[in-house]
């Protein structure tokens, strides 16, 4: 038995865990926080068989993959007041960071 | 040094909580979510020396075992607007997810 | 890898993990609860190079070392209604738990 601890973005986290509940795996969400940013994230504790961890973090891969996203921002016109022009910026989201720990013993009640 | 991982209901959670104290264990309560229901549930940290973690384990089985619960349940009676008949509903609750992972290094500051 | 899990005072909290970015550490925040005192604190994952992890403690034991604070504390007056008199107490704050534990495998996505 092995303890997966997926540390993902707040928007994949629901995609993520319909995707592993539909392949049978059992997932725990916990609300936390990243410490640079200070904004909240998703971690998932996901106990599984040994020869299922693969399986899970391709899962993971797929769904958390860091991918490129323009927003629209705003910048205040110089010389004016209250006047703000829309422009593209393109920032990267997604991304996970993954723990694969043993588990010596499981019990399920 | 061994750390127990315990997902349980959070009705038991409180009663657990008391019990383990009163035997000097220590726990650290975390709030989370089930993956499945989206239900939130309670996940506790317990560390603890190797040779206890199977009194830990005999007190979780003792407070969260699954056991049948009758609730009352509503159905609308047929043909009618805001007619509600109550009637018995047997449901389960209780359980527990437990890991035991192995400490390396245990430090009290 | 190894994953540091830190279970510290909410009043270090915030240092900590500031001393810890500062250092090129990555840090995920928990808010969690103290099972006997029924009180927030804050459990930190932080996942390090084997050959950091005595350099993640020693940052720990620096910022959340016990010490002595003086708060002041009211007492009621005997015999009289609504007079408080204003006295020092000594109480001790800080301190941290921390459990090493060691990753299988880390990834990165
Ligand atoms: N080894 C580890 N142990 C525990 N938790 C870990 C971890 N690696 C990543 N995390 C968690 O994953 C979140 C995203 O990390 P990522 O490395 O993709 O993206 C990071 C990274 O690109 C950057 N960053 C984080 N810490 C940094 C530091 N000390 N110096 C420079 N950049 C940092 O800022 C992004 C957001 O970081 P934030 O802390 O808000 O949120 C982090 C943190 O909650
Ligand atoms: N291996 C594991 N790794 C991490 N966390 C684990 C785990 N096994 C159990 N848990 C945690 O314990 C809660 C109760 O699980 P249990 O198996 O008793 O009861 C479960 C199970 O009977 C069922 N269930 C969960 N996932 C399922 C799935 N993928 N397919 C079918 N039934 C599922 O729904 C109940 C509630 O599940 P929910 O996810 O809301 O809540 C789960 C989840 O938070
Ligand atoms: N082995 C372990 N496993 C998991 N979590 C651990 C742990 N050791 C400590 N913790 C966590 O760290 C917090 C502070 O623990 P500390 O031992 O400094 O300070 C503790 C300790 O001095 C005392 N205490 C805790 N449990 C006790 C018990 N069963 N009997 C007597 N005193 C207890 O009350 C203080 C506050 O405890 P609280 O539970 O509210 O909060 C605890 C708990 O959240």
């Amino acid at each position: 038995m092995k303890l997966v601890i997926a540390i993902v973005q707040d928007d994949d986290a629901s995609n993520l865990i319909g995707k592993l509940n539909k392949e049978s795996f059992r997932v725990t969400k916990l609300a936390t926080t990243g410490g640079f940013l200070r904004a909240g994230n998703t971690t998932l504790l996901v106990g599984v068989e040994e020869e299922k961890v693969d399986r899970v973090i391709e899962i993971i891969k797929k769904l958390c993959e860091s991918r490129k996203q323009v927003i629209t921002s705003t910048t205040p016109v110089t010389g004016t007041t209250g006047v703000y022009v829309p422009y593209p910026v393109e920032i990267s989201v997604g991304g996970a960071t993954i723990f694969v720990v043993d588990v010596d013993r499981f019990e399920k009640i």
